[in-house]
This record gives C-alpha cells, sequence and structure tokens, in this order.
C-alpha cells in the first residue's frame, strides 16, 4: 500500500488502540493484530459489493487500465460469469492499437461461446463501442464488455479517448483493473483514472501470486469504490468476489 | 550544534519518504539511510545539496557495483537471449524493441514464439518481428515451449544467425509447475548448445512493488543465474525503485529500460540518469 495511506492508517490504528481498554484474554500483541485487522476490513469496505445491472438492458461495462494489467483476460471472466448466470454478454474489441489484440479477445470468446465485436480495419474505439451498443439492443444481448487498450493515466489523448467513449455510450460501470501487484503507484494511478473519467469499481488482478495486494488498500481509500473482482489465475473462471475480510487476512500476510 | 541535527534529521526524514515512495522498500531505504547518515557525520556535511548528492553516488554504486558489462555479440554465434517474468510485463513488446535493434546494428536476427499458451500470443510476436524486419519460428498454439526452443536454436545455427531471441510465457514465480518448464527450456538449449542461453533477462514492470524482488529471486533461484534485468513502462510515474533492493540483495544489473509502447522506446540502462530522475 502507499504508505501515505499506510501512515494515515497507523494514526487510525493507534488512536483505536489507545481509545480500547486491555482485553484480558488477549496479549497486547493479538488485541494490535486484532485492531488492525478490523480497521483494514473497515477500511476496504467492509462487505463484498458486486456488479449492478443497468434498469433497462443493456448493462454497458467498461474495462479500463495500464498495459498489462489484465482487461482483456477480466473481459473474457466477466463474460465467462455473466453467461454463467443466465446473461447474453457482448464482448466488445475496443484496443485497436496493441499487436493481436483484437484476436486474443475473439479467442477468449470463442473458448466461452461469447460473441466479440469489431468493425474489421478500424482505428476508431468511440465508433466500435457506439456501434456494438446499438448491435447489442437489436440483438438482444444485455450485457455489453467494453476491453479497452492499456493506457497511461497521464497519457492526455488516450485518457481522452476514454472520455470520449463514456459520452458515446454511457457505461453503468467503468471499471479499473489493475495488476495486485503495484507498489506505491497505485494511489497515482487510481486518482488519476477516477478523477478524469470515474470509475464505479476495480478489480485486483493476478492475485494468485504472492502479492500482498496492499494496492486494494491504496485504491480503496482514493477513490472510495469498492474492489468488485480479485483475479486469481490465467484461465476463464479464474474470477472471484472481493472479500475485505479476506484481503485484509492477506495483507497482513 | 542541536539545530544542526535538527536540519540534517529532517532532511533525512524527507529523503527516506522519497524512497519509500518510489518502491525502494523499508530494508534498503533503511540501509541508504543509514550509509548517509555515517558519511554526513564523517565529511561533516551540512549542506543539503551535498548530502544529495552523497545520496545519488550512493545509489549509483548500489547499482553497479556488482554489474558486469553487458556479453559481447562476437564471442560465439548464435548469441542466444532467453527472456522471462511474469505475466505482462512487457517481453513480447520488449524483444520486439531488441530484435529492431539488433537488426539495425546490422545482426542477423531471429526471434522464437516459445509463449504457446496465451491467448494469440504467437501472433503479436508474429507482428512484431515483421516490423523490426526479422525471421520468426513458430509452432501452433499448444505446442510444447521446449520444442520451439529446441527448433529455433536449429535454425539459428543452419542460417547463420548473430542473435537469437526466445519469448516465453509470463508466468507467476510461485507456480512450481510452470517454474519447471521454463527449467525445462533452459536444460534443453544448454544441451543442444553448452553455454545456450547466454542472456537470460527478467523483464520488471516498474510499477511493480515489492514483489518484484520475490519474482526475481525465484527466477534467479530456477534459472540458476539470471543475466539482467529490463524494467519496463518507466514512461509511467512509477520510479522502479525496487531495482535498488534487487540489485543489492542478488547483484543482478538492470540492462536496459523501456520507455513506451513504439519500437523505439527501448534504452541502455544508465545508473546515474535512473538515480536522477527517482527524485523527480
Ligand atoms: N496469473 C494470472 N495472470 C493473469 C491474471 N489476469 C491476467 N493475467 C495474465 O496477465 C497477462 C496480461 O493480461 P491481459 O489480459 O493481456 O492484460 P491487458 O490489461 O489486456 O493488457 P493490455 O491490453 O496490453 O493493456 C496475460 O498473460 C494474462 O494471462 C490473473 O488473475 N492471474
Ligand atoms: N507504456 C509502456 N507500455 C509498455 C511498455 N512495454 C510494454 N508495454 C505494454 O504492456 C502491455 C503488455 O506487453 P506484452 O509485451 O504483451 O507483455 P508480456 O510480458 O509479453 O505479457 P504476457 O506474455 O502476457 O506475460 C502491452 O500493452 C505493451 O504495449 C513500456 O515500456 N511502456
Ligand atoms: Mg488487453
Ligand atoms: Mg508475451
Amino acid at each position: 500500500m502507499n504508505f501515505r495511506v499506510a501512515r494515515e492508517f497507523i494514526e487510525n490504528v493507534k488512536q483505536k488502540a489507545l481509545g480500547q481498554g486491555v482485553l484480558k484474554s488477549l496479549t497486547p500483541g493479538q488485541q494490535m493484530v486484532g485492531i488492525v485487522h478490523q480497521e483494514l476490513i473497515v477500511l476496504m469496505g467492509e462487505q463484498a459489493v458486486e456488479l449492478s445491472l443497468a434498469p433497462a438492458p443493456p448493462t454497458i461495462l467498461m474495462l479500463v487500465g495500464l498495459q498489462g494489467s489484465g482487461k482483456t483476460t477480466a473481459s473474457g471472466k466477466l463474460a465467462r460469469l455473466l453467461r454463467g448466470r443466465g446473461h447474453h454478454p457482448l464482448l466488445v474489441a475496443a484496443d485497436v492499437y496493441r499487436p493481436a489484440a483484437i484476436q486474443q479477445l475473439q479467442i477468449l470468446g470463442q473458448t466461452i461461446s461469447v460473441p466479440v465485436f469489431t468493425i474489421d480495419g478500424s482505428r476508431d474505439p468511440v465508433t466500435i463501442c457506439t456501434v456494438a451498443v446499438e448491435r447489442a439492443r437489436n440483438a438482444g444481448q444485455d450485457v455489453v464488455i467494453l476491453d479497452t487498450a492499456g493506457r497511461l493515466h497521464i497519457d492526455d489523448e488516450m485518457m481522452d479517448e476514454l472520455t470520449r467513449i463514456k459520452e458515446a455510450v454511457e457505461p453503468h460501470e467503468t471499471l479499473l483493473v489493475v495488476d495486485g501487484m503495484t507498489g506505491q503507484d497505485a494511489v497515482n494511478v487510481a486518482d488519476t483514472f477516477n478523477q478524469r473519467i470515474g470509475i464505479d469499481g476495480s478489480i485486483l488482478t493476478k492475485l494468485d501470486g504472492d502479492a500482498r495486494g496492499g494496492a486494494a488498500l491504496s485504491i480503496r481509500s482514493v477513490t472510495h469504490k469498492p474492489i468488485k473482482f480479485i483475479g486469481v489465475g490465467e484461465k476463464l473462471d479464474a474470477l472471484e468476489p472481493f472479500h475485505p475480510e479476506r484481503m485484509a487476512s492477506r495483507i497482513l500476510g | 550544534i542541536r539545530r544542526y541535527d535538527k536540519i540534517d534529521d529532517d532532511l533525512l526524514d524527507e529523503i527516506e519518504a522519497i524512497l519509500l515512495q518510489t518502491d525502494v522498500g523499508v530494508d534498503t531505504t533503511t540501509k541508504i539511510i543509514e550509509g548517509l547518515r555515517a558519511r554526513t557525520v564523517e565529511e561533516r556535511t551540512k549542506d543539503p545539496s551535498a548530502i544529495y548528492e552523497l545520496l545519488r553516488h550512493e545509489m549509483v554504486q548500489i547499482l553497479t557495483t556488482h554489474s558486469s558489462p553487458p556479453p559481447s555479440l562476437d564471442q560465439h554465434r548464435p548469441h542466444v537471449i532467453m527472456v522471462v517474468g511474469v505475466n505482462g510485463t512487457g517481453k513480447t513488446t520488449t524483444i520486439g524493441k531488441m530484435a529492431d535493434r539488433y537488426r539495425r546494428d546490422g545482426k542477423k536476427v531471429l526471434v522464437a514464439a516459445a509463449d504457446t499458451f496465451r491467448a494469440a500470443a504467437i501472433d503479436q510476436l508474429a507482428v512484431w518481428a515483421t516490423r523490426a524486419e526479422v525471421d520468426l519460428i513458430r509452432h501452433q498454439p499448444g505446442a510444447d515451449p521446449a520444442a520451439v526452443a529446441f527448433d529455433a536454436l536449429q535454425a539459428a545455427v543452419a542460417r547463420n544467425i548473430d542473435v537469437l531471441i526466445i519469448d516465453t510465457a509470463g508466468r507467476l514465480h510461485t507456480k512450481t509447475n510452470l517454474m519447471e518448464e521454463l527449467k525445462k527450456i533452459k536444460r534443453i538449449l544448454g544441451k543442444q548448445i553448452p553455454g545456450v542461453p547466454h542472456e537470460t533477462l527478467i523483464v520488471l514492470d516498474a510499477t511493480t512493488g515489492q514483489n518484484a524482488i520475490s519474482q526475481a529471486t525465484l527466477f534467479n533461484q530456477a534459472l540458476d543465474g539470471l543475466t539482467g534485468i529490463v524494467l519496463t513502462k518507466l514512461d509511467g510515474t512509477a520510479k522502479g525503485g525496487i531495482v535498488l533492493a534487487i540489485s543489492d540483495r542478488l547483484s543482478i544489473p538492470v540492462r536496459m529500460i523501456g520507455v513506451g509502447e513504439t519500437i523505439d522506446d527501448l534504452q541502455d540502462f544508465d545508473a546515474r540518469s535512473f538515480v536522477e530522475a527517482l527524485f523527480t
């Protein structure tokens, strides 16, 4: 977690610890860990919050984030999850930059029998997303998942592109996909994405390794938006809802 | 005297904050701060800019002490480079950039698509090979990565290739079976031609925090010695300070840095400018 976030956190813990008397059954150390654990859970949003659906279909989900964070894979995972719940998702290949990005999403779509929308030869993600949503409405696809290109939060043109996509299709949820191993930079990234385009939640990926996942705390405390899912593997079934208490235990190691 | 101490302490606090913010990590930061404290006492340095200069010098030392110069290409042919690392760090893109560089330097380059697992990984490298104007060895998706590597090395010898670069699938360092797969690739190569691969580079994402230490440690162990690090995505806001901890503990030098997504966005590592960038 970001060390400024940590300092603030430590201050809260100190306050709680001083405010509480000593419980007879626990050692001060155990009690301290308990307080820290509780504080972490509170900080991370006490209970799991999941995807909300739009009042009228299609529900549009837009996945955004830095390069390589796991957006394309997460798009496939969400599509699989929603299909399993009886929805008819449409995956949209809005990354026109990365070599073979469209093929990558198409292969994932094939794996889970979910259609993937593309416009052959188009270099305009705004058009791709707009036409995709229109197509979904006509075809009765009730969830549209927009897989966007990885980009830097400090790249004005690319952040602008996201704003334009958002204005064009008005996604119900904008989800920030963050690599679970991200260090101090998590705060800058989450804050900037939230300030510039607004996010409704995030997905923390690659937590099947030994990364503590402190980025979860940073993201949550700076955006005040919930972490909705975690990625726990490369396969499309490796997506779990985010549980604050489990994350707290993990961060505390 | 008291006043001097106070200034010194505030300055050290400021420096500590900066180091922690750039992912240098607690242990290495403490070591640097203590080293700095000792030197400022012995040199009686008061001036903040002099202290900062001592600090930068110390950090450059950490980054360069154990690093030998990169291997020269005319020792053997083909010169084989194996590229490894966890998922999404920029291996495939970096290989595209490296291939182009060697080709422009007049070398005959071959790249091998040994990521036979991830969706469209081979297609992705194929695009980069075309951009870099180099040949590509590929099998079908799902093929044995060791077989691709073997095939590529044979082709490199047959075609008088100067540099062979092998792309591998991203994998988490904690996945034993995947690390075994990587060991197998290395073993197969070494059996074919002793000493191959001549370089084993780990690609680290500058946005990665302390986990990079675990990554470097385990890849280093599994592959019996990483020869270098490529630190990518330094064009973002992350500073990649974690390489200080890695240099300090494992003595693996940073060879190159990735500063963008286009073919020219690869630079040789310069310890001094890297350290200066940590403070901006
Ligand atoms: N182990 C593990 N790997 C993951 C997870 N999520 C994604 N990956 C891998 O991370 C790498 C990057 O995933 P992508 O889905 O291509 O990431 P991306 O954000 O779409 O990348 P760009 O489009 O280039 O920005 C791939 O090798 C994925 O298989 C996860 O939860 N666990
Ligand atoms: N901004 C920036 N992006 C980079 C850099 N290097 C790679 N990328 C991007 O990071 C993403 C992942 O790059 P890849 O080359 O697919 O990474 P990889 O390590 O091969 O990924 P896997 O094979 O899935 O493990 C792509 O969107 C690249 O364009 C860099 O130096 N700067
Ligand atoms: Mg993608
Ligand atoms: Mg790759």
